[in-house]
């Protein structure tokens, strides 16, 4: 299916993404284990989105093409994940009539 | 002489936002 299609053309996007930011952020490595806490924890519906699929990949080109602003586009791509988490399960308790 | 890398430190923007995410990482981890 389609959104199947942009699943995994975001995960391809985001793991390019990963792969080049970790040779410019060596000096403090936890910044990408909080990005993939990130985007472990966002909405499934956000990470085959066309949206998600857009602000990948313009945070990507603009990271590949200058390494001066690693964290800006690191710290974009967060914020957005985390507006898109995915909302805990709330118990739901049935009344009987 | 000592020679000027360029490096991410050198952009102010990038600076503040490697900030940013130190403090919400540090955030995080007090909380849980």
């Amino acid at each position: 299916t389609e959104s199947h299609i942009l699943q995994l053309e975001n995960q391809r996007l985001f793991a390019e993404f990963l792969e080049h930011c970790a040779n410019h952020t060596q000096d403090c490595p936890e910044v990408m284990t909080f990005l993939r806490a990130k985007h472990t924890k966002a909405s499934p519906e956000f990470l085959s989105s066309v949206e998600f699929r857009n602000t990948l990949g313009r945070c990507l080109t603009r990271a590949q093409s200058g390494r001066a602003k690693t964290f800006v586009y690191i710290n974009e791509l967060c914020t957005v994940l985390k507006q898109h988490a995915a909302k805990k399960r709330q118990a739901v308790v049935t009344l009987e009539p | 002489v000592p020679t000027l890398i360029a490096d991410d430190d050198d952009d102010p923007e990038n600076r503040i936002a490697k900030k940013m995410l130190l403090a919400q990482i540090k955030a995080n981890y007090s909380s849980g």
